[in-house]
Parts: C-alpha cells; sequence; structure tokens
C-alpha cells in the first residue's frame, strides 16, 4: 500500500534492526552512503531468498510486513 | 531444515528439562503439558529421552521473562521476538526464554501465542536445530497460527532432528519423571506408543488450498466485502483481494493471506476510517482494526462494542460516509448509523434501507463510498446511489470496476 510517509524512516530503522538481529547486517558508520546502503540491500536479498519473497534488494511492503511478523528471536544466518 | 555451526548435540540419549518459572497467562499444569507435549514431539522421531527434573540443573532450564533478562538477547515486548533458545552445550546451551511480554495461551487463538508451538519450536534450537525456509515446518522461523489437537512435525523437521540424532529406537519415549515431584503433576495420558509405523510417502504440506481463484471478468462474480485503503480500493472475496490503486492501471490480484497473514479470510464486511488511517475488518460477530498491514493490538473485538444488540451476530457490509463522519452498517433488510466522532449507534436506528437508499431493496453484501456516490453491491450486480438526492443512478456488473 501507499506507505504514510512519516512511516518510511521509521521502516528503514525498524528493518536495519531485523537485519542485524536475524542477518548478521553490520551497520558501519563509513563515510560512504551509498556503500551502507548497498550492504543493507545485500541483506535484504538474503532474507528475501530466506521466505521465498522476490528478490529486489529494496525494502519493499512485503518484506516489511515478514519482517514485522511475530517469530522466534534466534538469527536464519549467521556468521 | 539447517543445524548451528558445527552442529553441536547433546552427547547423550537422556537429557533433562526444569521449569523453573510460569507464565500468569495459563494454568501451571497447561504450562507442564504444552511443554512435556514439545518434547514428545522430538522424542517420537528421535532417540532421545527427555526427563523432568524439579531442582538443581537440567541440560534445557526453561523459563519466562521480559525485556533483558540476563543474556545478550532483551525481549522486545509484544509481538515481535516470542521466544529464544540456545543450541546443545554446557551452561546457558539448550536453555529456552520465552518472552513474558507476549500472551501464552494453550490453544491458538487471536489473541495469544500457542504455547505448545512456540515451546516445540524452541526445543528444536536446544536439541541443535536451527531455521528452515520451508514453509510449514515447525523451524520456520515465523510464528504460524496453527490448529495444534493432532499437530504432526513436517518432514523436513524430521529430516532435520535425524541427521542430528538419527530415529527412534522401538518406541517413541515419554517425558519421564526423576524425583517424586513436589506438587503432584498427572502425567500427559498419552496414547500408548504405537509402532513407528512407516511413514507414508511424504507429502508436501501446503497451508489448505484457497478455493478457487475467482476469475476477474467472471460476469457473476460477487464480493465479500469492499473497502477503500489510502487512496486504494480493495474487494475481498473468500481468500483473495483484489486491488484498484489509482497509481497502477492493472489490478492487483493476491491472497488477503499475503498482506494480513493472521487475519482469517472470508470477511463479511470493511470499510475504512480514512481521517484515522484505519480499517475495520468483520467477521460473524468479531471485528479487527488494521493500519496499513499492522493488526491494532487488543482485537477481535465483539461488534456488540459498537453498539449492536446481542441478536445481532454478523453484518453484511459496511461503508463510513466521509461527509456526515458515519458508518452505515447493514444487516438483512435494515441499516444502523454510527457516528464516529462520538463513536456511538445514533439513535432512531435500525431503519428499513429502502426508506433511505432507494431502490435498494434487498440485503447487501458490500458497500463502498467513491467519487461522492455509494455503491451497494448485491450478488453479481452493483448499484450506484446519489443518496443526497435520494436517487439509484444506475445498475451495473459487480466488477465493473475491474476493466472488463
Amino acid at each position: 500500500f501507499p506507505v504514510a510517509p512519516e512511516k518510511e524512516k521509521e521502516d528503514m530503522q525498524f528493518a536495519k534492526k531485523y537485519l542485524e538481529n536475524f542477518y548478521d547486517f553490520k551497520e558501519e558508520k563509513t563515510l560512504f552512503k551509498a556503500k551502507d546502503l548497498n550492504q543493507m540491500s545485500d541483506k535484504i536479498r538474503e532474507m528475501q531468498s530466506f521466505f521465498g519473497l522476490e528478490v529486489t534488494g529494496e525494502l519493499n511492503h512485503k518484506t516489511l510486513d515478514m519482517m514485522k511478523q511475530p517469530r522466534c528471536g534466534i538469527p536464519d544466518i549467521r556468521s | 531444515y539447517s543445524t548451528f555451526p558445527h552442529s553441536p548435540t547433546w552427547k547423550k540419549e537422556d537429557v533433562t528439562y526444569r521449569i523453573l518459572n510460569y507464565t500468569p497467562d495459563m494454568l501451571q499444569a497447561d504450562v507442564e503439558e504444552a511443554i512435556a507435549r514439545a518434547f514428545q514431539l522430538w522424542s517420537s522421531v528421535t532417540p532421545l529421552r527427555f526427563t523432568r527434573v524439579y531442582s538443581g540443573q537440567a541440560d534445557i532450564m526453561i523459563s519466562f521473562a521480559a525485556g533483558f533478562h540476563g543474556d545478550f538477547y532483551s525481549f522486545d515486548g509484544p509481538g515481535g521476538t516470542l521466544a529464544h533458545a540456545y543450541p546443545p552445550g554446557n551452561g546457558i546451551g539448550g536453555d529456552a526464554h520465552f518472552d513474558e511480554d507476549e500472551n501464552w495461551t494453550k490453544f491458538t487463538t487471536y489473541s495469544g501465542y500457542n504455547l505448545f508451538l512456540v515451546a516445540a519450536h524452541e526445543l528444536g534450537h536446544s536439541l541443535g536445530l536451527s531455521h528452515s525456509n520451508v514453509f510449514g515446518a515447525l523451524m520456520y522461523p515465523i510464528y504460524m497460527a496453527t490448529d495444534t489437537r493432532d499437530y504432526q512435525l513436517h518432514q523436513d523437521d524430521i529430516d532435520g532432528i535425524q541427521a542430528l540424532y538419527g530415529p527412534p529406537k522401538e518406541s517413541p519415549a515419554l517425558p519421564t519423571k526423576a524425583f517424586p515431584p513436589q506438587e503432584p503433576t498427572e502425567m500427559i495420558p498419552a496414547e500408548a506408543p504405537t509402532e513407528m509405523s512407516p511413514r507414508e510417502e511424504p507429502t508436501e504440506i501446503t497451508p489448505s488450498k484457497p478455493p478457487q481463484r475467482p476469475d476477474d471478468c467472471d460476469p457473476h462474480l460477487t464480493f465479500d466485502a469492499i473497502t477503500t485503503l489510502r487512496g486504494e480500493t480493495l474487494f475481498f472475496k473468500d481468500s483473495y483481494v483484489w486491488r484498484k490503486s489509482p497509481y497502477f492501471s492493472e489490478i492487483e490480484h493476491d491472497t488477503i493471506f499475503s498482506f494480513w497473514p493472521s487475519l482469517i479470510a472470508g470477511f463479511d464486511a470493511a470499510y475504512e476510517v480514512d481521517n484515522k488511517d484505519r480499517v475495520l475488518f468483520f467477521k460473524d460477530d468479531q471485528y479487527w482494526a488494521v493500519s496499513g498491514y499492522s493488526i491494532q493490538s487488543g482485537f477481535p473485538k465483539p461488534i456488540q462494542n459498537l453498539g449492536f444488540p446481542t441478536s445481532v451476530r454478523k453484518i453484511d457490509a459496511a461503508v463510513h460516509d466521509q461527509n456526515t463522519k458515519r458508518t452505515y452498517f447493514f444487516v438483512g433488510k435494515q441499516y444502523w448509523s454510527f457516528n464516529e466522532n462520538t463513536q456511538s449507534m445514533e439513535r432512531g436506528y435500525p431503519r428499513k434501507i429502502a426508506a433511505d437508499f432507494r431502490g435498494i431493496g434487498h440485503p447487501v453484501d458490500a458497500a463502498l463510498q467513491k467519487n461522492g456516490y455509494f455503491y451497494f453491491f448485491h450478488g453479481s450486480n452493483q448499484y450506484e446511489v446519489d443518496i443526497k438526492k435520494k436517487k439509484l443512478i444506475r445498475i451495473m456488473k459487480s466488477n465493473s470496476w475491474f476493466n472488463c
């Protein structure tokens, strides 16, 4: 659905925490924002692939919705 | 399935467990039964035997806690993470923690999480399984509200645990007691272990097949419910939803599950209160509120909360009038008017539909307000009504919105 604008930032934060918890995403405080976003896209791809979603690397609504489902606290992918 | 790095397992067949505390959401006996049944699920397909102990250190220590609880993985309040458990090992190894901020239940309900289901998943971790990406497997990371009365492990779960421990020897071992229990607890009357029958060829477990997907342009197409949502229009039938968006030309056709996995399909009615970014779904004598994909907490609620008499057990259709801030509920040949500002049913209702909506002399399946008109759906027809002028404008096929 169209996302109520103020939620977009909130969703991005939520997704970052989800990927840190379950997909071993480490947000490096780099000066290069693009690099950081690429890393996050890679992790989104891993998560989309695990759940059989369309692998786009983008935080679309189906991906975000899957992230919001009640779940187990153990990571899906670990280093 | 998957295992943890280096595939840690218990190097013995007799594994002990201890329940350290209880959730106030359930009877203690129900907690004990749920845990025992969860262990029995795994012992029935492996050589493992689980013994409950009542003091001292056990291999698997089971506890309920909220927020920070002494390990590095704090819980997160209601929803989100429900529980976690550690792979086999010393100390915290094998332990299972359940988030006390969740509502734990004995049965599968809307208003909580089934402890047996979550415990069975977490004990899979305590035995060395990690997550499975097979939808329908117990070790799938996301909680799936499932009927647990005759719960069976998915073949993927069995393959995974038997890769770690092998198959059971002669008969499934049941959890036993080590010491005379301080408090007498009834041993779970389990059916006498039957000889493990060679499993039939595993059938792929798939969610129950939704009814045949209806054709968008079937001239006999009818709808269960229709609502707007953030400028789009959603048409519901059985377990399907059509999405008509002002932003895209084609009609999207999805399952309701793909938007709200925990809502049961087959809505009776739906409407949006647009200035609250809120859509209400009705099924039988209950209703839910969602904001986008999120189901608001505290739902479902009984429709009597809105002011319906107990004689009303379900509603046929609902539509919110953005001009008057009234919501009209249709039941049989009558309708009610609900004031969204005062959150109360208006006096003088119910009234006959035909008295106020010209040309609508029959029950309404679904209702919609769009472009200043009201649309009342009855079977495969819809009636466009100008309620200001109390005039029936035209009658069309119900799916005329799909550019057929």
